[in-house]
């Protein structure tokens, strides 16, 4: 079963068209196994990406350093996973119960 | 028998007996048609609502990309609602005195239980890509509306890949042969997850529809009924304005192919979950969307073509 420990979710407002253009660029680096949940195509409206663990600290510097704005709106993907997968269980035991 | 749980999410096992279970407790009025065969071989179910025969029927597929385990449990949950509805509603009564609704609760099957099984970030078929290691292709980019053009990869490790040809993709050509065999689908309502979108046709291409004044008119009503209920904002534009261009999706063919009322429907996010959507968020998330979606169901019944 694949994990994702480590992998985390970024939020990233892009203030301009020519940031938007900069992420759809992250977009066609393929080696940098880059989930895109929320894609960018319009300043108003923020990008979220799911970074690989291995990938995260040349994610976050290429960011810091063309100066965008982001936050992690999730900060560790398996937790809210395993999370979830121990809510399902439990609803299946109510279930059978 | 009542004692489903919908605010839940559940394995593809538990969802297919509740289709059933819906079909055998109002057996007047629901049917369930297998309308094919996914790539491993699991049975594609649609839910039939009708009272009558030879009627312009309506469209609602969800979860196309597997991971989006809101979307389903949306769609479960507006099936016991039509069901459960019909002959108290008098808005869901008229509808279904008029029309079929065919409501396809699991679009791509065995993603569904990959992503539960295997890979919970999975968004594609399974099927095997000749000569790549990378399996799968993105369901919404296999349609033939501009297939292969902009906004779709041809890469099979890609999670967007288009795919070898329009349809070849087991999932998505059962189907485009169901509505190409019915021949009077009226509307066509495509739910995915999330984003807060209602969307209308085109994303191949980054012109406005015909129709665009009236399918805006529309959405905005949907989506201000919609948010009536908590306060959920929604964007409604065309798919290339608002996202991106994206090639090979079902609202577009279904446009081209006649079928005016063409919507696909990005449904909620809170802003801190992205496709992990808490259990919590399952009934408010159908309830709202229920009312976004009645309101495009009633438009296309008054406003016959």
């Amino acid at each position: 079963e694949r994990t994702f420990i480590g992998d985390q979710v970024l939020r990233i407002k892009a203030k301009s068209y020519d940031e938007i253009n900069q992420l759809q660029a992250l977009e066609t680096l393929a080696h940098l196994q880059l989930d895109f949940w929320a894609e960018p195509h319009n300043p108003d409206i923020p990008v979220d990406i799911r970074v690989p663990f291995e990938n995260l600290q040349s994610v976050k510097v290429y960011l810091e350093s063309n100066n965008f704005e982001y936050s992690i709106m999730i900060e560790d993907l398996q937790k809210v996973i395993d999370e979830e997968k121990q809510e399902m269980e439990m609803n299946a035991r109510k279930e059978r119960n | 028998s009542g004692t489903f749980n919908y605010g839940a999410y559940h394995s593809l096992d538990t969802l297919y007996n509740t289709i059933s279970s819906i079909a055998q407790d109002y057996s007047s009025l629901v049917t369930r048609q297998q309308i094919g065969t996914s790539y491993e071989g699991r049975p594609i179910y649609v839910l039939k609502f009708s009272t009558g025969t030879n009627r312009p029927g309506i469209w609602v597929d969800a979860g196309i990309h597997a991971r989006e385990w809101v979307t389903q449990a949306t769609a479960l949950w507006t099936a016991h609602k039509l069901a459960s509805d019909y002959g108290k509603d008098a808005s869901v009564t008229s509808l279904l005195n008029s029309h079929d609704v065919f409501l396809l609760v699991v679009t791509n099957p065995d993603g569904y239980v990959y992503s539960h099984s295997a890979d919970r970030m999975w968004r594609k078929t399974r099927s095997v890509n000749s000569g790549s290691r990378c399996y799968g292709v993105d369901p919404n980019r296999n349609w033939d509306a501009g297939f292969g053009g902009p906004g779709a990869s041809s890469d099979p490790c890609s999670d967007t890949y288009r795919g070898p040809r329009a349809e070849s993709e087991v999932e998505v050509k059962a189907v485009a042969d169901f509505i190409r065999a019915h021949g009077r689908i009226k509307g066509f309502i495509s739910i995915h997850s999330y984003s807060q979108y209602l969307l209308i046709p085109y994303g191949y291409k980054c012109t406005n529809p015909a129709d665009y004044t009236e399918l805006m008119n529309v959405g905005r009503a949907a989506t201000s009924s919609l948010s009536s209920l908590y306060g959920t904002k929604y964007t409604v534009g065309t798919i290339c304005t608002t996202i991106y261009q994206s090639s090979g999706g079902s609202i577009d063919w279904t446009y081209d192919l006649g079928i005016k009322y063409s919507f696909a429907f990005e449904l909620r996010d809170t802003g801190r979950y992205g496709f992990l959507l808490p259990t919590t968020q399952i009934l408010p998330t159908a309830q709202e969307t229920w009312l976004g979606l009645k309101k495009i169901v009633e438009h296309i019944r008054d406003n016959p073509y």
